[in-house]
């Protein structure tokens, strides 16, 4: 197990490091084993936005903690793709700029994974390969609109 | 293995029998506020073997059962089956397609079943545990947790790499 | 103070039951005191959405339980109009047709309370009286862009 | 009474002097990511009076001073200043004008100021506390917390009638 630990930790902190690059145009992040014991020891995180200076983890603006908490979870499934992979409105708190990078993070996993994607933003839809409408009738039970066309025209 | 289709009957606001069927890529699942987008993802979570009500929304288990609206009665039973393309063995079973499923009635009896045979909560679980897909696995990102990895504790974030390798 | 909380908590009750109906178009919410005790009971809170048999808050939707806490925000602001008031990005969970009527009732009650609204919400944005863009520098330093008039022209 | 000028200046990421004037309505505060517009937020509850790091963000509240970056030396102090119109008195205070101002420097002084005379933490927070702009108040929603009212235990929820009353 051992081995295993330290090996996927490393792959994970790679990948951690290239996505959080890749998500924030520049700065740094890692992952770090708490006194370098890798039997017992926890996993630190660390983030550096480009040309800041935080000192912890709570300095983060909202959208900035969300989209660290992205880059690593796609480095967990780039090491280990899990066959599918549901997200409810992970991209809620982001900027235009910032759903952009995360669609096209997520086109290049969609490769290995299946991703099932909640949201209400327009450019994350746009880039979706089938769309299903959710709609709750006076009933109050909810239906399913099969809209597989992922040319929908999106009233904006 | 991928998934192919999504049935949920008489769990939570999906009172009568809805099919999702899923395609190699992105779906994205659109729809106003309330309308049962995230009952979808608790429907996922809990045929994969999730127990705990807090992470459901519910107090009790049997609360995921439709409660009836003002027009139509309260279900006697809740269902979520999903449908899986095995092709690739990826489950550790003979079969190239796989089903499996999820019940609770009423009364809080709850049936759990791999291929139309009954089974225990506990052969659901290590079924999907093998690749990280457990019930609380990270492949499973409910409303507003994403920010959750920042917040665990150092000894939690291991356990989150573990079962990774 | 008994009078006075009394007062203060069927005032509040009676415009939360009031902001919530228009927020959902319907349905019913109330505030009760535990026990009737209403020298040291809790405040319980109840909200239905219309047509729905919601047993427990827990079982409002992200938005849902987004919108009852505005309507109670709301309510408050009526019985006790605050001077001003700063929401950050309290609209975040809402689809396009609840943030329009959040605005619709933020516009009423801008009539007595001044409002610092923080957003990514194009419908919130376009219903201002003035929009600052905060932006961040090179060197990592924030900076106002006074953009004082509202007819600034979203890309969208 | 209304808000006409907010003032920061070493306080988080505006180590530049900042004003931002604001109007009676509805004024929107927009931005990319990361771009500073909580830390305005933070900043009008540190000047009302804030005194938990834990809604501050920061372990320490020295950490609200600027803390340099790649290309700007740290901060020696941090200042949040508000302009108030009180024409209709609603502060106990005999001007028609108020500013309230809050330092904090490196070594941990911190300084409070009414209209320029220098007064305690005590006094800003009573100032305000008469119409329910405590610095935990109702009236200033951080980031992501609009649900904490449903969260409060029935207890805490009276305490914010009790408030407004
Ligand atoms: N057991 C149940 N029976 C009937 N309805 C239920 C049950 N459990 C939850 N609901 C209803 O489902 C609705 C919430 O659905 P859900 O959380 O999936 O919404 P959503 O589409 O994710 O919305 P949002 O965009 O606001 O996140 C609630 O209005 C709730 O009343
Ligand atoms: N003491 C400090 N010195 C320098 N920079 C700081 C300090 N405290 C916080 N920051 C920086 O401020 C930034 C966060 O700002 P803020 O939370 O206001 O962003 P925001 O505009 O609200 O973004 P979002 O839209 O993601 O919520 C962080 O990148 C953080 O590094
Ligand atoms: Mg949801
Ligand atoms: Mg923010």
């Amino acid at each position: 197990i051992r081995v295993s630990f330290r090996a996927t930790f490393e792959k994970v902190d790679e990948q951690f490091r290239h996505y959080f690059k890749t998500m924030f145009r520049g700065g740094h992040a890692q992952l770090t084993i708490a006194d370098d014991d890798w039997d017992q020891g926890g996993v630190e995180l660390e983030a550096q936005p480009p040309g800041k200076r935080v000192e912890a983890l709570s300095m983060l603006s909202g959208g900035e903690r969300a989209l660290t908490a992205i880059a690593l979870l796609f480095a967990v499934l780039e090491v280990n793709p899990a066959p599918f992979c549901v997200l409810d409105e992970v991209d809620a708190a982001l900027d235009e700029a910032n759903v952009t990078r995360f669609v096209a993070a997520l086109k290049e996993l969609a490769t290995r994974t299946q991703f099932v994607v909640i949201t209400h933003n327009r450019r994350t839809i746009e880039q979706a390969d089938a769309i299903y409408g959710i709609t709750m009738g006076e009933d109050s039970v909810s239906r399913v609109l099969s809209v597989r066309l992922a040319e929908l025209d999106l009233a904006e | 293995m991928h998934l192919k289709q999504i049935e949920i009957q008489g769990y939570k606001s999906f009172a009568s029998k809805t099919v999702v069927e899923i395609d190699p890529g992105i779906t994205a699942v659109v729809g106003p506020n309330g309308s049962g987008k995230s009952n979808i993802t608790d429907g996922m979570r809990w045929v994969l073997g999730e127990h705990s009500g807090k992470a459901m929304r519910t107090r009790r288990l049997e609360e995921v059962i439709f409660a009836g609206s003002d027009q139509r009665p309260p279900a006697g039973m809740a269902e979520v089956r999903i449908t899986l393309n095995n092709e690739d063995s990826w489950l550790p079973l003979d079969f190239t397609e796989v089903n499996v499923a999820r019940r609770v009635h009423r009364n809080g009896d709850s049936e759990f079943f791999i291929n139309n045979n009954r089974v225990r909560l506990r052969d659901i679980q290590e079924l999907f545990l093998r690749g990280g897909l457990g019930p609380s696995s990270y492949a499973i990102l409910g409303q507003g947790l994403v920010e959750e990895v920042l917040r665990l504790r150092p000894e939690e974030r291991r356990a989150l790499i573990e079962e990774v390798a």
